[in-house]
């Protein structure tokens, strides 16, 4: 019998047992459950794998614990600003976006690229109107704020510095 | 960064990377994710690659098609692959993150460099595996 099989990850980083409390790791723990056990279940189903990372990945989206869709960091400007790519290996279709702001899922448009486009990668003000033509969800700005993700940006955007999905400022102050 | 790879009672694996970029970029970067090969690949032939961390490191190296292509070309196994990208290439090169993979035959590499990476899989009726820290 043909193994099935999932597995996903929420970003990395300095990611230790001292940066995060106990109701923390439930919390992630949690998420990581969720979206690993739904993906599975599609799969139990019958279900193509395309079908599968695409709902997990989804589900993270919707997490603002990861940094992806409601959960995305803030750029220079104060922004949201995100990416997202799949790759189908039976077909090697590929669907991929960049730099695209207020899309709540950026993986369904991936996906919609996919199977709707000729192209590969959209990026941009084109990928959002690719988005509009395709019935893809917009959400405001408002959907996108997270209190920890801004208070992340705060300590930098003084600065030229960037920083990765959960890496800590260990040594650096910045007033 | 969150992403996904998975293999179906088909045979058949796939690949999907969703990011919101890194704190405080500019310039409209864009980081490895979207880019097919570096952050994100799927090939029946070899397997599905999902990556996460400091993604320039990622599109020098072309990460995922760099495994793919260990296995193809090398014969390695998927782990193999995977170790020797993440814990010898990207390191030479100060490139910090991990990633996922899967194979047609539904074998799983968690694989990362930097102190803890957020991830989970389940195989079959196998019980699901929950991992933050290293180790």
């Amino acid at each position: 019998m043909q193994n099935i099989a999932i597995a996903i990850h929420g970003g990395a980083g300095t990611i230790t047992k001292n940066t995060l409390t106990t109701t923390q790791e439930i919390a992630f723990n949690a998420a990581l459950k969720q979206a690993v056990e739904a993906g599975h279940r599609l799969l139990a189903k019958g279900g193509t794998a395309l079908d599968a990372v695409e709902l997990a990945v989804t589900i993270l989206e919707d997490e603002p614990l990861f940094n992806a869709g409601r959960g995305s960091v803030f750029t220079k400007a104060g922004k949201h600003e995100m990416d997202a790519a799949l790759m189908c290996g039976k077909t090697m279709a590929a669907g991929a976006v960049a730099g695209v702001r207020g899309i709540k899922n950026p993986i369904k448009l991936t996906r919609a690229i996919l199977e709707k486009s000729d192209n590969v990668m959209l990026s941009g003000y084109g990928a959002e109107e690719f988005a509009r033509e395709h019935a893809i969800e917009f959400a405001p700005e408002s959907y996108f704020y997270d209190a920890y993700r801004y208070q992340q940006w705060c300590e930098v955007r003084d600065t030229n510095l960037f920083l990765m999905d959960h890496t800590e400022q260990r040594e650096q102050k910045f007033g | 960064t969150v992403g996904a790879v998975a293999v179906d009672s088909a045979g058949n694996v796939a690949a999907a990377t969703s990011t919101g970029g890194m704190t405080n970029k500019n310039f409209n970067r864009i980081g490895d994710t979207p880019i097919i090969g570096a952050g994100t690949y799927a090939n029946n032939a070899t397997c599905a690659v999902s990556c996460t961390g400091h993604g320039e490191f990622f599109i020098r190296s072309v990460v995922a098609y760099d495994i793919s292509c260990l296995i193809e070309y090398k014969g390695y196994t998927l782990q193999e692959a995977c170790e020797e990208v993440v814990l010898n290439k990207l390191i030479k090169i100060g490139g910090e993150g991990g990633l996922i993979a899967v194979n047609p035959a539904g074998d799983i590499a968690l694989t990362f460099n930097s102190e803890g990476m957020y991830r989970a899989c389940k195989r079959n009726d196998e019980q699901t595996i929950l991992g933050i820290y290293k180790n």
